[in-house]
């Protein structure tokens, strides 16, 4: 498969590139963009390789040629449907965010285990109770399931949704999963984000 | 200074440690710790220098000293003071996820602008109007800056962060901050995250 480390940094190239865009930069070397984001000119074009070697055209590459091939590739222009589970404060705010919207993204059901959340609305969406969770995976097509539950049923609720079809998942909830191979993970570890910035305040602080 | 990287794959480390320690694992090479979390041997030995050198003993290092002294490079052992600007979905959830006070660091004061959610509660604290930050930061010291603000707004807030004395900022928005060089800036871009895992899905499917 592809490495990792490429799949985190083509949404990293994606960013810049819009940026550019909206500045009106019409061409970039792949020196340059690799150097927006911190990789050699030869990694990025390893990188770009992956999403159907997209050549230089003269001197580097046209910025809204590429963003769009890269949009395309990053599934901006498809409909990707996601359903949560854990609807308390990190889920709700995931929910209600319409960043990831007019990225292509959309919830299409929640599902909680709390009485008080249950049958409340979350966005347009009422939250429904997980038992009906494996009901609703193998009635509606899933792309994405996203766990925002506590880390203590974290393992016991991401093995319902791939028990039930679902093949990738993002998790906020700070245990390793243990899934079958073919389930792609992505784990967003919040704390490890505020400890590098204050390891590096308190490194500089003792310069 | 310090190469970002490195400070971003310190707390992966801890985290890895912290798992081997409650797993029981009394020892571990420098290959084996740097394979779980995909670097060389070589590298992760470089990495360990910008902790004052931990040397180690015998067959690799022990995993609950390493472990202790990583945490305390790392600050767990320092109350480290935030502030919060923009108490909406994602604010809420940060300064009520009790997880970043169990590594030591804790939300001292939140602020906002809307009417609605001053003097409401968050946790334990009254939201303040955000007129209230510059005096707040020149009475009380802070550590880092919390930015869950809209993106039309973030660039000033961060500047009234910096202008007060903030040293380093943890932001949200999906915005590139313009700020001076000695301004530290820890971005978490979501929408990254849940591309790279969008990317890999796509990819498999079309293999
Ligand atoms: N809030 C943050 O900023 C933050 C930061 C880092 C990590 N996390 C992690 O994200 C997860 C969610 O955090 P939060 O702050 O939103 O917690 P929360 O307690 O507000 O929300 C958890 C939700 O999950 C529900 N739930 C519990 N068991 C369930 C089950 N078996 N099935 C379905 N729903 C169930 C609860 O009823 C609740 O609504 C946790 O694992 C937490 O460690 C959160
Ligand atoms: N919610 C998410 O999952 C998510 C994901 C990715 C990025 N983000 C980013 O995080 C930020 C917050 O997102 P959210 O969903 O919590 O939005 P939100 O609208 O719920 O919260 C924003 C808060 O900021 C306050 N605010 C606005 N202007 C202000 C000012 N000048 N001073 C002080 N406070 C001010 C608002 O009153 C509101 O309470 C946004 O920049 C968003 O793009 C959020």
């Amino acid at each position: 498969g592809m490495p990792l480390r490429v799949a985190q940094r083509l949404p990293v190239y994606l960013r810049h590139l819009r940026e550019l865009s909206e500045m009106g930069v019409e061409r970039i070397s792949s020196a340059e963009l690799g150097a927006l984001i911190g990789v050699t000119s030869s990694q990025l074009k390893q990188d770009l390789s992956y999403i159907g070697g997209f050549g230089q055209q003269g001197y580097g590459f046209r910025v809204d040629d590429l963003y769009e091939k890269l949009s395309q590739v990053l599934g901006l222009d498809q409909r990707c449907k996601l359903i949560l589970v854990g609807a308390g404060n990190l889920g709700k705010a995931l929910v209600n965010y319409d960043g990831f919207r007019r990225l292509g993204y959309h919830f299409v059901a929640i599902f909680d285990n709390d009485p008080a959340t249950i049958g409340s609305r979350v966005g347009v969406m009422e939250v429904q109770h997980v038992d009906e969770l494996p009901n609703y995976l193998r009635s509606y097509r899933v792309d994405i399931g996203v766990l925002t539950v506590p880390e203590t049923v974290a393992q016991e609720v991401a093995e319902t949704m791939v028990e039930n079809g679902i093949k990738a998942i993002w998790s906020f909830a700070p245990v390793q999963l243990r899934l079958p191979g073919h389930v792609l993970v992505e784990h967003l570890h919040l704390s490890d984000s505020l400890m590098s910035l204050a390891f590096r305040l308190h490194y500089r602080r003792q310069q």
